[in-house]
This record gives structure tokens, C-alpha cells and sequence, in this order.
């Protein structure tokens, strides 16, 4: 119906200027009075018009910010993927990585853990910016402590816990040791096996949506290989 | 005179106030 009033007011405005080309009379006897008249009625659809030009403009404008946004991302994955296949040992592949994904994701927690057997042992792992130095002590038993490393370990999937405190013991005592209230997880798989499990966590409660969740699995992705060559 | 005006000042502003019209509907489709 209001797509219609477009439709029927312009067919209108065609019949009264043709009758006024024919008759060559003014509309109503004064051609100036008119003049406003119509005027006024034609001033929507010129509305309608300016509108229009407006927000497709700034819609253009918005996804070429977006695109140019998305660019830097691209390239500090592929500047990552670089320095990771260059990297000889464990340990400065670990601090890439932790350094991508607390800069990526805008975390003050990140760590990773080596799977070996049942067992995981931390590698490395980073808070505010800071290598932390008791990687080493962190051992969580796979099969006997549940936690957010196990289930991503046997589900072989990133996952996300938004309230650490409601959450098993293996994660609980790590989110008080940095204060954490959410973290998330991702495992990363060279052909079936989990080699290790990527971290981070935050202070404040944060929900990591399905994008950060694909970040970073991206991040354990692209890392996966690197790690297993060492 | 007054034919002029008329078709100067009415027939061709309706004429184009009925193509805007329909261009705009055109464009909402």
C-alpha cells in the first residue's frame, strides 16, 4: 500500500500535465499559484530520491571501511604464519602465538599447554603483556580433572566458559591464580592428534562469541604445524 | 502570455513531478 501511493500519485501527476500540455491553460486560472502547488506535492519524491542517494553512500562507505579493516587482519595472520614457520623451538612458537592471540583478541590471559598422554603441561603463558614464569608448574591431569583443556582435548574443539568460578576445579584454581573470571580454548591438531591446547582469559566477564572463537582457532590452526615440526 | 506559463510553469513541473514519482517507485521496487 505505500509503495502504491509512488505509483498512483506520479500516474496522477502525468494525467493533469498532459491535460495542462493540450489545453495549454493554467491549472485553476493562475499558472504561479499552481506552480506552488505543485511544487509541494512533487517535494517528496525529490525526499525520497536525496534519501536514498545518502544512505547508499554512506552503506558504501561503511563496507569499505569494514574491507580495510579485515585487511590488517589478514596480513598479521599471514606475518604470523611466517614468523611461526621460521621459528626453531617450542618456546618461541609458544610467544608468537600468545602474543597474537592476547593482541587479537584483546585478552590479559593466554597460555598454552602441551598434550602429552593424559597429561597437559604448560608451555608458556602470558599475562598483560608479561611471559609468566611458572608455565612448567601448570600439569592438569586429562582424564581425573575435568576442565576447559580436557573438553577441548577430547572434543577436539574451541570452547568458550563464560563464569570460571562456576566452573571445574582444573580451571577454577587457574582463574584465581590470575584472577580470570572467562576463558576460552582451542585445541591444536596435527592429522588426529591434539598436540596442545591454546588458552586466554580475561578479567572482566566476556562472552567470546563465535568469531573470537574462530580467531582463535585460527591462531591454534595456523600453529599447529609449526609445533609439530618441532 | 498565458499558454507559455501554463505549459512552462504547470504541465512541465507535473509532467516531471509524475517521472520522479515513478522513479521512485521504480527504485522501492
Amino acid at each position: 500500500p505505500l509503495a502504491s501511493i509512488f505509483v498512483c500519485v506520479g500516474a496522477a501527476m502525468a494525467i493533469v500535465g498532459v491535460l495542462v500540455l493540450l489545453h495549454r491553460e493554467p491549472l485553476a486560472g493562475n499558472a504561479w499559484v499552481s506552480l506552488a502547488a505543485v511544487s509541494l506535492a512533487v517535494l517528496p519524491a525529490v525526499l525520497f530520491l536525496v534519501r536514498r542517494g545518502d544512505r547508499n553512500a554512506a552503506r558504501r562507505g561503511h563496507i569499505g571501511e569494514e574491507e580495510t579493516g579485515a585487511q590488517p587482519r589478514r596480513e598479521r595472520m599471514a606475518t604470523l604464519a611466517g614468523e611461526l614457520a621460521r621459528a626453531q623451538d617450542g618456546e618461541s612458537i609458544a610467544e608468537l602465538l600468545l602474543a597474537a592471540a592476547t593482541e587479537g583478541l584483546e585478552v590479559e590471559f593466554a597460555s598454552l599447554a602441551l598434550i602429552e598422554g593424559t597429561t597437559a603441561t604448560g608451555l608458556a603463558a602470558r599475562l598483560d603483556g608479561r611471559s609468566l614464569p611458572w608455565p612448567g608448574e601448570l600439569q592438569v591431569d586429562l582424564e581425573r580433572q575435568p576442565s576447559g583443556i580436557a573438553t577441548a582435548v577430547f572434543e577436539v574443539a574451541p570452547l568458550a566458559v563464560y563464569d570460571l568460578a562456576s566452573s571445574p576445579a582444573g580451571d577454577r584454581e587457574l582463574a584465581e591464580a590470575i584472577g580470570a573470571r572467562s576463558g576460552a580454548w582451542a585445541p591444536l591438531v596435527a592429522g588426529e592428534t591434539v598436540l596442545a591446547v591454546l588458552a586466554v582469559a580475561t578479567r572482566g566477564q566476556r562472552a567470546f562469541p563465535a568469531e573470537d572463537l574462530a580467531l582463535l582457532q585460527e591462531l591454534a590452526s595456523g600453529a599447529a604445524p609449526a609445533l609439530e615440526r618441532t | 502570455s498565458s499558454e507559455s506559463q501554463a505549459i512552462l510553469l504547470n504541465a512541465i513541473p507535473l509532467l516531471v513531478g509524475a517521472a520522479l514519482y515513478l522513479l521512485s517507485a521504480g527504485v522501492l521496487g
